[in-house]
């Protein structure tokens, strides 16, 4: 890597930082949990447990096919369930002291990937967007 | 961008061929475009017509917004509207000769693009996957 000088910017300037990141939280129902993901737009967000600490992440397609019947998608079952039910939990993270290259491998599989302290308190999203506005900015040299 | 090679690699070898994407047509009903959307667990995929020409884009959001009412998800009006009513037609393509830049500044706002031919006929779709691999593997010469 000697010829190629990395982009030296680090997790924190990439970052959205945690009061611009839609979420949800273990407990509510996924009827609420979808209405944030139509409402919002996004096909995934994160989901936090009341002390705002990051427990996994739950989207569109999971809540759907939970409530997918042999006829219809039987959407009158979406208040009986809660998120922590179908959320997805084994999802990878970041700290705030990890460099781009670490970045740019963990996005390779997952469209944004959450940022946490050191004792798991939520501080935002690296999106597969903000790596890849970076990587064009440096091949533009 | 004399000391930088970029990756020499070219559309036709990062794309997934048609044969394999996930489609829909254009007078399909909503309900088949979410079936198809909920069982691939893909977030949007393209949507052809009856000739095989790309017409557009459809994600799981757009269907679930036109369907949903004051009170709750009306998901017996699926029936009654067509993929081409609420599909997004206003999305960038790329042709088989374009060059791997290009590919990177298409997928910085969409999650993936699609290829096509000098007629519109489908060749299938650059992931934004396909793009963030090349670059890990090539920023460890
Ligand atoms: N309101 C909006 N304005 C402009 N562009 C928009 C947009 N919503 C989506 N996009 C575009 O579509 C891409 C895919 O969004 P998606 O919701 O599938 O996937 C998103 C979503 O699941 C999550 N995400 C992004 N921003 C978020 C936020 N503020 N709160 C919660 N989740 C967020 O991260 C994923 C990747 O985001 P990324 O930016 O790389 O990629 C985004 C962005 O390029
Ligand atoms: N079955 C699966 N196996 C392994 N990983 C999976 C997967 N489904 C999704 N992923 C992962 O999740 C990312 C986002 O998928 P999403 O469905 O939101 O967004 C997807 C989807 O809308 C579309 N797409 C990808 N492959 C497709 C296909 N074969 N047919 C139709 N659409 C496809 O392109 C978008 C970007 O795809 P990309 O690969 O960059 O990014 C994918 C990939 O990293």
């Amino acid at each position: 890597l000697e010829n190629l000088d990395l982009p030296e910017i680090n997790v924190e300037q990439l970052m959205i930082s945690s009061e611009k990141v839609a979420h949800v939280q273990l407990g509510n129902p996924l009827e609420h949990a979808l209405l944030v993901l139509v409402k919002s737009g996004y096909s995934a967000v994160p989901v936090l447990d009341s002390s705002y600490k990051f427990k996994g992440i739950i989207g569109k397609t999971v809540i759907l096919n939970s409530v997918l019947g042999l006829e219809r998608f039987e959407m009158e079952r979406l208040s009986e369930k809660k998120v922590n039910e179908v959320m997805n939990s084994d999802t990878p993270c970041l700290n705030r002291r990890d460099d781009f290259l670490t970045c740019l491998k963990t996005v390779i599989n997952h469209p944004f990937v959450c940022v946490v302290d050191d004792e798991g308190y939520f501080d935002g999203i690296i999106t597969r967007r903000a790596i890849l506005k970076q990587l064009n900015k440096y091949l533009h040299v």
